[in-house]
């Protein structure tokens, strides 16, 4: 089964 | 002082339409380049970033900085009052702590203000990088809309693979298995039902079909929509808004463990 990730993982905090 | 005029209520209503099921609130924040929004739904799951220029309102004004945290629900409540044809203008003063709704009907007789209270939203503000992907798609909206809601019956997942042949949706569970596989269109005649594949490389990509549905709620403002996909990264679905700007979703794939 295919894990969900969450989208702050790619993206870095401004 | 901030001063924005839109001739029509029926593009803002949709706008709201295209956010409000993923997002309970947001910040709008105004420039005198326009007015953008970036939020996260509630489970972090995707990304909402939508951008509407200065010069695609009728009439814009924006003295200073200006962020204004809404709570969606509340917008929507008050914009169900405005008819599709009135006009909205959305005001605020400096450092206010409401913002004011005025309809205006075509012939001016009738003129309506509701005032909202704004919100001190706490939210982190992502940096997303230009990227180049490997495969991006472009596509009647509506086709989108169809697929995402057909395949979400089978599966909670949806696959996307993408080559220079086409790109086929897929979805697997209990009742058995769905495959949607769309090629590269030639010679239509419409250019808004047009099939178009950008290839670097082959992807194949794992999604959660609620949000890609949640996504598909901003059809209504766009006949096409651009997806665009790289591995391992968030996908992302555009869908331009005529003269205006854009409503771009950032979707985290599901990995393989």
């Amino acid at each position: 089964t295919a894990k969900q990730t969450k989208i702050g993982s790619f993206f870095e905090k401004e | 002082m901030f001063e924005a005029r839109l001739n029509n209520a029926t593009t803002l209503k949709k706008i709201l339409d295209a956010i409000k099921d993923l997002l309970n609130e947001g910040t709008f924040d105004c420039s005198d380049s326009g007015i953008q929004l970036q939020a996260m739904d509630n489970s972090h799951v995707s990304l909402v970033s939508l951008t509407l220029r200065s010069d695609g309102f009728d009439k814009f004004r924006c003295d200073r900085n200006l962020s204004m945290g809404m709570n969606l629900g509340s917008m929507a409540k008050i914009l169900k009052c405005a008819n599709n044809d009135d006009t909205v203008t959305i005001k605020a003063q400096d450092n206010a702590d409401t913002v004011t709704f005025m309809f205006e009907s075509q012939n001016q007789e009738k003129v309506s203000d509701y005032e909202m209270k704004l919100m001190n939203l706490d939210q982190e503000h992502l940096g997303i990088p230009e990227t180049d992907y490997s495969c991006v798609v472009r596509m009647p909206a509506m086709e989108f809309a169809r697929i995402c809601r057909d395949l979400a019956q089978f599966s909670e997942s949806v696959v996307i693979c993408c080559t220079k042949e086409g790109v086929k949706f897929s979805a697997s569970g209990d009742v058995g298995s769905a495959n949607v596989k769309l090629a590269q269109t030639f010679n239509v005649d419409k250019e808004e039902e047009a099939i178009v594949i950008e290839m670097q490389e082959p992807v194949v990509l794992t999604f959660a079909c609620r949000y890609l549905n949640a996504f598909t709620k901003a059809t209504p403002l766009s006949n096409q929509v651009q997806l665009s996909m790289s591995a391992d990264v968030p996908l992302v679905v555009e869908y331009r808004i005529a003269e205006l700007g854009h409503i771009r979703y950032y979707l985290a794939p599901k990995i393989e463990d």
